[in-house]
């Protein structure tokens, strides 16, 4: 069955599309099946794809609310064993919406389930919040990974949510764990970027991926045309880094 | 009595804390009556003031939720017409035990109302979300500083936060409008940035302030010293930005 994955942080601007999408993308081109589901409703995750938003008449939102069943609402990528579940902007009525209904935590993982066996790896793209849909993503995942951005603001938020993890790990979902906590945008110039990479790696030793994320321009170009930056400029920093972590998460995931 | 600007945009890690923090702490310099507001769960805002956030019993929460009067909550900062409404962890409440309340949208606004004598200006941090607490913050405001980072879903974000403060000013605030959009992280170096600075300008001629506010590591540095950028290095091309950026709002209000 698919190891699903949250990539959560409520500190916003941190790299979790970004990530979400390169690595799902580096995933792909590894020969894994892979679902990435924008549950963000800024949909930015869907527009790196080149989905325009305003073309869904359907996404998502619809299949949380349980008007629609995941295979209705997947759509192909440019890559043949990537598929998207998109979002947008109406996602947002779903935390209203769902705030007095049953079971609203658990939508998400039931819209999954009947896909588990789809997919080698699901990715889960969460707004930069800790309300509702991130909880879902929270409880219908097995494992976190963290995008830290290399400044102080994104450390300071670290432990609060390190704490709902636990949360949610005792009261809704006791699969759930920390997957890694990955370093995005290091800039080896900057002598904050290596304060901050130093600090995190001795409070975290065991849960710092080996490979850190650079700042890359290519990583920020990619998004305006559509594609994932394997697809725009494989030879750049940014493409490299995505591809070694996803081979480290691959390795990790055959050794537990 | 004070002019009220909510500085918001729901995408994540703009500079929206960097904006509100430096703006106040600027307009304090210029002899005016200054109150930041932390609406932010994150608690960033307080923290860029030192204050940190579990030495906190009593924040916003209590205000919105009508325990306590704002002045009950103001704590003073090293700038003598700077004031802090402080925030914390325990705001993230608010949104979803708000949802059923009367009046949900109108708790920020009698919040502040007593103390809009008291002050020239209200600055209003915002989370990176469209949801309750922002909307308090629209809905208490009389003006919408957008901070806009010079980066591709930055840009794709602006058209539906544009599309909620038209819809808040038709439906609960007619005084509601938007001051200005203000380009932050520009790097002069990244042609990214020129195509989104020029996009926006000519998309909004008359709303991008003049002063862009300069990618300046010393601007991600202060936080950590628990200060105001203009109070770690004055000298600095961001810190000199956020001065200039107070004199055009200044002469700005005078306008109008
Ligand atoms: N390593 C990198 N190098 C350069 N730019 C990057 C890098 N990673 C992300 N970016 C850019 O930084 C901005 C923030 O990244 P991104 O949108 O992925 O963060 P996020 O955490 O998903 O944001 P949000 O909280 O709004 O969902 C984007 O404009 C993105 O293109
Ligand atoms: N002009 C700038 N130059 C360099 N770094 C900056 C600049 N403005 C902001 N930063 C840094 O970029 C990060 C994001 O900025 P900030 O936290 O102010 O954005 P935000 O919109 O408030 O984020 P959130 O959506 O999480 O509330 C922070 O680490 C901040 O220190
Ligand atoms: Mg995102
Ligand atoms: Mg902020």
């Amino acid at each position: 069955a698919a190891r699903v994955i949250a990539v959560a942080n409520q500190k916003g601007g941190v790299g979790k599309t970004t990530t979400a999408v390169n690595l799902a993308a580096s995933l792909a081109v590894a020969e894994k099946r892979v679902l990435i589901v924008d549950l963000d409703p800024q949909g930015n995750a869907s527009s790196a794809f080149g989905i325009a938003a305003e073309s869904l008449s359907e996404h998502v939102y619809h299949g949380l609310i349980g008007e629609k069943e995941a295979h209705h609402l997947e759509r192909p990528t440019e890559l043949a064993t990537l598929t998207l579940l998109p979002s947008q902007r109406d996602l947002i009525g779903a935390e209203l919406e769902l705030a007095g209904e049953p079971e609203r935590e658990q939508r998400l993982e039931k819209l999954l389930a009947p896909r588990l066996e789809a997919f080698d790896y699901i990715l889960i793209d969460c707004p930069p919040s800790l309300g509702l849909l991130t909880l879902n993503s929270l409880v219908a995942a097995s494992r976190v990974l963290i995008p830290l951005q290399c400044e102080y603001y994104a450390l300071e938020g670290l432990s609060s949510l390190l704490s709902t993890i636990e949360l949610v790990n005792q009261s809704l979902n006791s699969e759930l764990r920390l997957d890694g906590i990955l370093l995005t945008m290091f800039d080896s110039r900057n002598r904050l970027s290596h304060q901050v990479a130093s600090e995190v790696r001795s409070y975290f030793p065991n849960d710092v991926y080996k490979t850190a994320i650079p700042r890359n321009v290519r990583l920020s170009e990619s998004p305006s045309f559509g594609k994932p930056v394997l697809l725009y400029d494989v030879t750049c920093r940014g493409a490299q880094a995505y591809l070694e972590l996803a081979q480290e998460l691959i390795a990790r995931a055959s050794q537990r």
